[in-house]
């Protein structure tokens, strides 16, 4: 563990919080895509099958459960608690445009071909798309509440950090995770146009973000 | 590739 990876998974935590409070505090989910929350869901599932297989530590197994209990009742507040308020007609990407490509890439380009390194291979790669459904349906209706926007910030960095974590360890103890890193760069360049919005926009207080 | 490879990361 080092103090990358360690506040990536803070970031992680506290984004996945955040739009977890936001959800159930305001009671509603408008602007917010399903579809994303969902692919989420889907990556913690496929990824973290091993809670059962092998235990690595206490912190490895904790936050696993934390990241599946959250995501997995944030899906449950969007589609059946608030579902009144779900924006379904703007939440219009076609995930399965995500889900063949990443699990046919899963099969071809992987460590191992045994079904728990198929399904980690599919939650990377799934991982590094997730966010464009929400992506898409804020360029859609043009805007975001800026707590959407603090919770988009928080999870670019995560994954942003755990390229530096990957920096880290590959000069410190050599370990390189190629499809875990290409994955990490394609799903942080996917925030970098947000980024820019996120600095240029929210962060000199104007509160709500529009798009141009 | 290290198939083998810890996946200490979440």
């Amino acid at each position: 563990m080092n103090i990358f990876r360690l506040l990536g998974d803070m970031c992680h935590l506290v984004a996945i919080i955040i739009l977890f409070l936001k959800i159930w505090r305001s009671k509603s989910c408008a602007g917010i895509s399903g579809k994303s929350q969902v692919l989420f869901a889907l990556v913690f599932t496929t990824r973290y099958l091993d809670l059962f297989t092998s235990f690595i530590s206490v912190y490895n197994t904790v936050m696993k459960v934390v990241f599946l209990v959250l995501a997995y009742a944030t899906v449950y507040l969007i589609y059946l608690r608030f579902r009144s308020t779900y924006n379904s007609e703007s939440d219009s990407f076609r995930v399965e445009f995500l889900l063949v490509p990443v699990a046919g890439l899963s099969f071809l380009e992987n460590y191992a071909f045994a079904p728990l390194e198929i399904l980690w291979t599919f939650s990377i790669y799934l991982e590094s798309v997730a966010i464009l459904p929400q992506l898409f349906m804020i360029t859609k209706t043009g805007e975001a509440e800026s707590i959407t926007t603090h919770y988009l910030f928080f999870l670019g960095l995560y994954r942003a950090l755990y390229l530096a974590n990957w920096v880290w360890r590959y000069h410190t103890e050599g370990f390189f995770d190629q499809i875990a890193v290409v994955s990490g760069v394609v799903q942080t360049i996917f925030y970098c146009d947000f980024f820019y919005l996120y600095f240029t926009k929210v962060l000199r207080g104007s509160g709500k973000m529009t798009l141009p | 590739a290290d198939s083998e490879k810890d996946k200490d990361e979440l």
